[in-house]
């Protein structure tokens, strides 16, 4: 176990604690990491960002990690906190995150969804969604994988508020989304987009709106299918690899589609364990072993993107 | 935190287009309560369902009536979260 302090990575933990730890790597290694601010939830939390960074400049070729966009998808967030702290532990040991930083900046978001995380904790431990109000309606909440400008509100997306899959009243409408969105456009040289969600153990590229297959996609299946590879050298874990729409549904307006029609070549959506013995309640005596292998398909992502940057 | 005594998770197996549109037909039912937990509109791609206590016997009573195959994922899901929770409070008093 990587911890520091009193952070436990191999145990599910409060928004606070997550944000506490993410700033006790930045003030650990203040020349590698820094908690950026990049906005703000509908119930007015902060959204961090770790960057990861060994250069000068702000427009260094970059790498978008995101995590917890789902409330609900626990493992996601906790694999994200121990990826933190995998990449400062392992720079200047590990030849492959040391060259990839060399080169690039690395962004890790962990929750992509903080009040959808708080309610889980507080209220519902199932919720999906973000907690914004629609005057007229009782419900409550996006789902903040429909809010993104890729085709929105096209298929596998519904205009119903109380809908687990509502795409919201216009793209970007949640907050949490459009942070990122302006984040991402303002930097203007992110090469990569890796969107963490769980479970059913896939590893998917572009498109999730349309069946028709993506300019890239012969290369992102080949990656895709190292990268699955290479997660399953750990423990045999077996990953499903295809385009989303082709693999599990059509669904309109979700982060990784927007980020590939934006420029951003390699994005890929993970579905982390399990295939649903547990769903969305993993254990947290896996949340370390899922990581473990999880990070060894985002190496593989990353060199590749490293030695192939456009 | 809200409590989910006696709900659990259904794996409902849809094999072809006629038990899909069955299936959408139980979904839709807002009066079951019903949470997709995982969707998939390919064939011999299971679909997980959270269904809620009240509306085991319904549910059943329609998989069965219907020939949808379907098994229990999660028996007892108020257990798993009781033990998630016992864990955080145990990692926090550490």
């Amino acid at each position: 176990e990587r911890s520091s302090n009193n952070f436990n990575y191999g145990a599910y933990h409060s928004l606070e604690a997550i944000y506490q730890e993410m700033d006790s790597i930045a003030g650990d290694f203040p020349h590698l990491a820094s908690r950026v601010k990049i906005g703000h939830s509908f119930e007015d939390r902060p959204m961090y960002v770790l960057k990861f960074s060994t250069g000068k400049g702000s427009q260094r070729p970059a790498i978008w990690l995101n995590a917890g966009i789902h409330s609900r998808e626990w493992i996601s967030q906790a694999t994200a906190m121990w990826t933190a702290r995998k990449i400062v532990s392992d720079y200047g040991k590990d030849p492959a995150i040391t060259s990839i930083l060399k080169k690039m900046d690395i962004f890790l978001l962990p929750v992509a969804n903080p009040d959808g995380y708080v309610h889980t904790h507080t209220e519902n431990r199932l919720w999906r969604k973000t907690r914004s109000l629609h005057p007229g309606s009782p419900c409550i909440g996006v789902d903040p994988n429909r809010n993104w400008n890729a085709s929105f509100a096209g298929r596998g997306a519904s205009g119903n508020p109380c809908s687990e899959v509502y795409h919201g009243p216009h793209a970007n409408s949640e907050v949490e989304v459009k942070s990122v969105v302006d984040f991402i456009q303002k930097h203007g040289n992110f090469k990569c987009f890796i969107d963490l969600h769980s479970y059913s153990q896939l590893l998917m590229y572009p498109y999730a709106y349309t069946a028709k297959e993506a300019p890239d996609a012969d290369e992102l299946d080949e990656v895709a299918r190292r990268a699955a590879k290479a997660l399953a050298s750990l423990s045999g874990t077996q990953y499903r690899v295809g385009s989303t729409a082709t693999t599990v549904y059509q669904a309109s307006g979700s982060s990784v589609d927007w980020a590939y029609d934006n420029g951003i070549k390699y994005a890929f959506t993970f579905e982390l364990r399990d295939t649903g013995h547990y769903g969305f309640l993993l254990p947290a005596d896996q949340i370390i072993p899922t990581a473990e292998e999880t990070w060894l398909g985002l190496k593989t992502i990353m060199e590749h993107v490293r030695d192939h940057l456009y | 935190r809200g409590k989910f005594f006696g709900d659990q998770v259904f794996r409902i197996n849809v094999r072809n287009g006629d038990e899909i549109s069955k299936l959408n037909e139980l979904v839709k039912s807002d009066n079951l309560k019903l949470n997709i937990w995982k969707s998939s509109c390919s064939l011999g791609h299971p679909v997980d369902v959270l269904v809620p206590a009240v509306s085991l016997q319904p549910v059943e009573f329609f998989l069965k009536s219907q020939g949808l195959d379907y098994s229990v994922t999660i028996e007892d899901l108020q257990a798993l979260l009781d033990k998630e929770d016992e864990e955080m409070q145990y990692n926090q008093e550490q």
